[in-house]
């Protein structure tokens, strides 16, 4: 653990508790796209898949926990709860010209061709493209919110500040994981958008 | 490779 990891997780967790208490306390998800907030309760779910298998720390779990049950209320306040806001005419991406290709490279380029590995890698790479429907949904509707603005620049912080923490981890551990500083990368790109 | 118990990053 170091200063940009933690960082980077802590502006990870305010993205996301900032665009639910926008939801909440706006009572509308105008302006969100409901299926970028399904892409990424899918990226959480088959990442922490591990949480069955495995533990890191009390940190790590907690962590886990907090961005899994954070994702689902967020979708459930878009579909459910707060339904009548959803602005589905404008969230019109096709997620499946993300889901399959993403699926496919994921089986062909991963670091172990076992099921919980596979399903890492889907989430790390999915990860990387699941704003597209909401930047999609921006470019459609032409202005983004203040808060969504925000939303989005603590979630662009936090891939930045993770790629500073794969330097550091190069460093001064010899850690290196190709397909998440690839992927990072290209996160980062498309947040500086 | 990396296995999925060393994924200690979120």
């Amino acid at each position: 653990m170091n200063v940009f990891r933690l960082t980077g997780d802590l502006s990870h967790l305010a993205a996301i508790i900032i665009l639910l208490l926008k939801i909440w306390k706006t009572r509308s998800c105008a302006g969100i796209s409901g299926k970028s907030q399904i892409l990424f309760a899918l990226v959480f779910t088959t990442r922490y898949l591990d949480l069955l298998t495995s533990f890191i720390s009390l940190y790590n779990t907690s962590m886990k926990v907090i961005y899994i049950g954070c994702s689902y209320a967020t979708v459930y306040l878009i579909y459910m709860k707060f339904r009548a806001t959803y602005d589905g005419n404008h969230d019109s991406f096709r997620v499946e010209f993300l889901v399959v290709p993403v699926g496919g490279l994921a089986v062909l380029i991963n670091h172990d061709f076992s099921p919980l590995e596979i399903l890492w890698t889907f989430s790390i790479y999915l990860e990387s493209v699941a704003i597209l429907p909401q930047l999609f949904m921006i470019s459609k509707t032409g202005e983004a919110e203040t808060i969504t603005t925000h939303y989005l620049f603590c979630l662009g912080l936090y891939r930045a500040l993770y790629l500073f923490n794969w330097i550091w981890r190069y460093y001064f551990e010899g850690f290196f994981d190709m397909i998440a500083i690839v992927a990072g990368v290209v996160q980062t790109v498309l947040y500086c958008d | 490779g990396m296995r999925v118990e060393e994924h200690d990053e979120l």
